[in-house]
């Protein structure tokens, strides 16, 4: 019998040392939250790989430490639009959903597209009415804005402002690979 | 963004992924996170992966399937699949993002090209995490 195992991570980048210990317990927190939907209590149960996944990511979504859900970073608008997916190894079914605003678990709402198995992709207002339709609550607008993700914001556009390089999509490799002809 | 993935007592390996995408970025602006392949990707045959960092560099070279590929077709082990992978895409484009996998077998893998990625796993009961190289 396969030996229940859960890995997670909290995001990549240049994460500064003050917010390491808020990182930390959200781990943790998020691994607490996913194990008991995985270890078989008393054998009786073989326990889930969906709802364990499903169980960490709520728990980091609802976590102003981590870009997901509540604290997610800002567009240009000062907005928050949200991706997320989830995909099962067995039959490959997935769920995929992007540009959802103002719901606390998109990861819950990529579940219910999966589980419907009509469709695997779904975006922009269609997503936002499958979410409502199927049980996420909708959040007053704003309401998954921090503070640090406004300065954040102000940062970017200060940086934009002055012309600095902070864009990343594109790339020093990109700038040396542009083809002269425009390609 | 943040990413989770597990493997369950049937052999049943889920990858899930959810995120806000990048601060300043434009309205409508989609990431590597929904697009199967390039942030997320599970096949109990292979294995299960959720990705992190510079969305545009992390969709333009499918880091998902790229580690799922050097699994199979390299037979490489999870961990060396995610540190060839997350390499090359520095590399090859430019940008940097970091991976978690867990294959076939259970094993896992876990690497990124970025200063930091904060990552955790419970296997026998313990909490295992960190956040920092050759942690």
């Amino acid at each position: 019998m396969p030996q229940p195992v859960i890995l997670i991570h909290g995001g990549a980048g240049d994460i500064s040392d003050d917010l390491v210990e808020g990182k930390f317990l959200g781990i943790k927190a998020a691994l607490r939250a996913a194990w008991e939907h995985l270890e078989p209590a008393n054998g009786k149960s073989s326990g889930s790989a969906l709802d364990a996944v499903e169980a960490a990511v709520r728990s980091m979504e609802q976590n102003a430490a981590f870009n997901a859900g509540y604290g997610s970073s800002l567009n240009t608008a000062g907005c928050v639009e949200m991706d997320a997916s989830l995909m099962e190894g067995r039959e490959m079914r997935a769920g995929c959903v992007t540009l959802l605003t103002d719901v606390m678990h998109p990861i819950t709402v990529a579940r219910r597209l999966m589980e419907k198995r009509r469709h695997v992709f779904l975006g922009g207002q269609a997503a936002q009415e499958l979410a409502l339709s199927t049980g996420s609550e909708k959040l007053p607008a704003g309401a998954l804005v921090t503070e640090s993700a406004r300065e954040a914001l102000r940062e970017y556009l200060e940086q934009e402002a002055q012309g600095l390089e902070n864009n990343f999509a594109s790339s020093r490799m990109d700038d040396v690979r542009t083809d002269q002809r425009g390609d | 963004t943040v990413g989770a993935v597990a493997m369950d007592a049937n052999g049943l390996i889920v990858a899930g992924t959810s995120t806000g995408g990048i601060t300043g970025k434009w309205p409508g602006r989609i990431g590597d996170t929904p697009l199967l392949g390039c942030g997320n990707y599970a096949d109990n045959t292979v294995g299960g992966v959720s990705c992190t960092g510079q969305g545009e560099t992390i969709m333009r070279y499918n880091l998902a399937q790229r580690i799922l590929g050097a699994i199979q077709q390299q037979g490489l082990t999870a961990q060396a699949a995610s540190e060839q992978e997350c390499k090359r895409m520095t590399e090859r484009i430019g940008g940097t993002g970091g991976a978690i996998i867990i294959d076939h077998k259970g094993d896992m893998g876990i690497s990124w090209s970025t200063p930091r990625m904060a990552w955790g796993y419970v296997r026998d009961g313990i909490i295992h995490y960190g956040i920092n190289h050759n942690e």
